[in-house]
């Protein structure tokens, strides 16, 4: 089973 | 003061055709380079960003740096009224909370000009890292979108390999499964624009959700050319390279095993 990941667990805010 | 002037408006209506779909409201962030602008999907899945190189505009002037904030439902409703070779002038005032649109024809013969209210938008900004990409894939804009919209007609997720043979682009649904392999063709005489260019330092194999592609593919009226590249666990970029001008890029994250 698989889930859509959020961008921002990829990228850091700044 | 801010006043930008782009003889080839149609590129902006472009740009705002190829962001609305994803993204409400945005600021543009405005400077003596140019204008960019980051943002994400409602669902925080997928990330645009934008860039125009104040050199790319016929005219461009920027006194001081600043975001305007723009519903860009509405910013397409104005650009409606530009036709299509327009030549595009944008304005706004240092401490103004609106932005003005003027568009001449050709001939100077009918000129418009709106008038659209800035608004103040909180947005995140996010850094994205230099990514040496494992598997960089460059196609036809226009293939890449048949690909996108032929095979969402089975199914919602498609999972992208890069391998030697080529890359495959798998759909299975209810319906049953479908394939698409495109093959590097850079070594035979090919031309110019149905050319498949395949760089991979190692294979790689990933699940997105093709809607956020089919609005990515939206993008393809700005150029001819798109650049896919992947790493394992990192999110696809997908860039469209807008020549003299800048780019737009979107990030798309994966989905993952739970």
């Amino acid at each position: 089973k698989q889930s859509q990941s959020k961008i921002s667990r990829f990228f850091a805010a700044g | 003061m801010f006043e930008a002037r782009l003889t080839k408006g149609e590129l902006i209506k472009k740009v705002i055709e190829a962001l609305k779909d994803l993204v409400t409201e945005a600021n543009f962030d405005i400077s003596a380079t140019g204008i960019q602008l980051q943002a994400m999907d409602s669902s925080h899945v997928s990330l645009c960003a934008l860039q125009m190189k104040a050199e790319g505009f016929d005219h461009f002037r920027c006194d001081r740096s600043m975001p305007l904030g723009i519903n860009l439902s509405s910013m397409s409703k104005v650009l409606k009224c530009c036709n299509k070779d327009d030549i595009v002038t944008l304005k706004a005032e240092d401490d103004g909370d609106s932005i003005n649109f003027m568009f001449e024809s050709k001939d100077q013969d009918k000129i418009s000009d709106f008038e659209l209210k800035l608004m103040d938008i909180d947005s995140e900004h996010f850094g994205i890292p230099d990514t040496d990409y494992k598997a960089t894939v460059t196609m036809s804009a226009s293939e890449f979108t048949r690909i996108c919209n032929d095979l969402s007609i089975l199914g919602e997720t498609v999972a992208i390999s890069v391998g030697k043979d080529g890359v495959r682009f798998s759909v299975s649904g209810e319906m049953g499964t479908g394939n698409m392999t495109v093959r590097d063709n850079t070594s035979s005489d090919t031309k110019e624009a149905d050319r498949v260019e395949i760089d991979m330092e190692e294979p790689v194999n990933l699940n997105f959700a093709l809607r956020y592609l089919k609005s990515f593919a939206k993008a393809a009226p700005l150029t001819d050319r798109v650049s896919l590249c992947l790493s394992r666990d990192v999110p696809l970029l997908v860039k469209y390279e807008i020549p003299e001008f800048g780019s737009l890029s979107y990030y798309l994250a994966p989905k993952i095993d739970d």
